[in-house]
């Protein structure tokens, strides 16, 4: 453990409470993208699916509980609970162009050739473009609530948190695992657009709206 | 090969 992957790890967790804050505390789930949260379901239960196989730490474990445990209860927030504030019209992104190609992918690309592997490098490509709904949305919306843009820059701020972790780890450990690193870059990147305009507006006090 | 096996990272 360090302290690229240890606040890498809690602004995860940031990100996950806050979305649940906000949908919890406004009763609504306006501006927020169901899919990608399913997707984000879909990421933690094919990686921790080794919670049943390998105990690597506490630390390890709960974490794993809390972040499957606060995705299904968004997901079931977005699509049960809240639904009336659901804005399925503008969540419109063909998932099913992500999942199944992914799937191919991760059936060619891994580093092992066994049903837990073959999981993990799913959700390891499937978590680098899962926040595109989200981000599509967005673009379709040309706004987003602020709180939104504070979820989604923690979002952001920890895959890349995890690329410092990765140098260090190569360094100190020569450790490294290439399909989480270029997936980690590729998702990092989808972020980069709206790093800056989370910089340049919502940091200034502005309201997040893109040019529609 | 064994490092990469068990995934110790969340």
């Amino acid at each position: 453990m360090n302290i690229f992957r240890l606040t890498g790890d809690l602004s995860h967790l940031a990100a996950i409470i806050i979305l649940l804050l906000k949908i919890w505390k406004t009763r609504s789930c306006a501006g927020i993208s169901g899919k990608s949260q399913i997707l984000f379901a879909l990421v933690f239960t094919t990686r921790y699916l080794d919670l049943l196989t390998s105990f690597i730490s506490l630390y390890n474990t709960s974490m794993k509980f809390i972040y499957i445990g606060c995705a299904y209860a968004t997901v079931y927030m977005i699509y049960a609970k809240f639904k009336a504030t659901y804005d399925g019209n503008h969540d419109t992104f063909r998932v099913e162009f992500l999942v199944v190609p992914i799937g191919g992918l991760a059936f060619l690309v891994n580093h092992d050739f066994s049903p837990l592997e073959i999981l993990w490098t799913f959700s390891i490509y499937l978590e680098s473009v899962a926040i595109l709904p989200q981000l599509f949305m967005i673009s379709k919306t040309g706004e987003a609530e602020t709180i939104t843009t504070h979820y989604l820059f923690f979002l952001g701020l920890y895959r890349a948190l995890y690329l410092m972790n990765w140098i260090w780890r190569f360094y100190f450990e020569g450790f490294f695992d290439m399909i989480a690193i270029v997936a980690g870059v590729v998702q990092t990147i989808l972020y980069c657009d709206f790093f800056y305009l989370y910089v340049t507006k919502v940091l200034k006090g502005k309201k997040l709206s893109l040019p529609a | 090969k064994a490092d990469e096996a068990t995934h110790d990272e969340l």
